[in-house]
């Protein structure tokens, strides 16, 4: 399905979470 | 900074890992993409490791994953 919160942003010097959602 | 090397990532825990190859690649593609740089390399990041070091030290394959990333957001969006 889609999810609005695709793709997840990665920000320089922010702790990368992006994974967590996989 | 001194260049990004396979032996360097593999010291460091998984999420670590996206992060320093994070930090290298967000620059690189705020220069292509300004407005999209951090949806960029969000999406970029999911690729696997060795593919990411190697667009590091590679434009080309760079920009080309790039394009893919932009193509697939943009349809993502629609």
């Amino acid at each position: 399905g889609t999810n609005i919160n695709w793709p997840p942003e990665f920000c320089p010097g922010v702790p990368w979470k992006g994974l967590q959602n996989i | 900074p001194e260049p990004l090397t396979a032996s360097m990532l593999a010291a460091a825990p998984l999420m670590d890992q996206k992060q320093l190859l994070g930090e290298r690649l967000y620059p690189m593609i705020h220069a292509l993409h300004p407005n999209l740089a951090g949806k960029i390399t969000g999406m970029l990041l999911e690729i696997d490791n060795s593919e990411l070091l190697h667009m590091l030290e590679s434009p080309e394959s760079l920009h080309s994953k790039v394009d893919e990333a932009i193509a697939v957001l943009q349809a993502h969006q629609v």
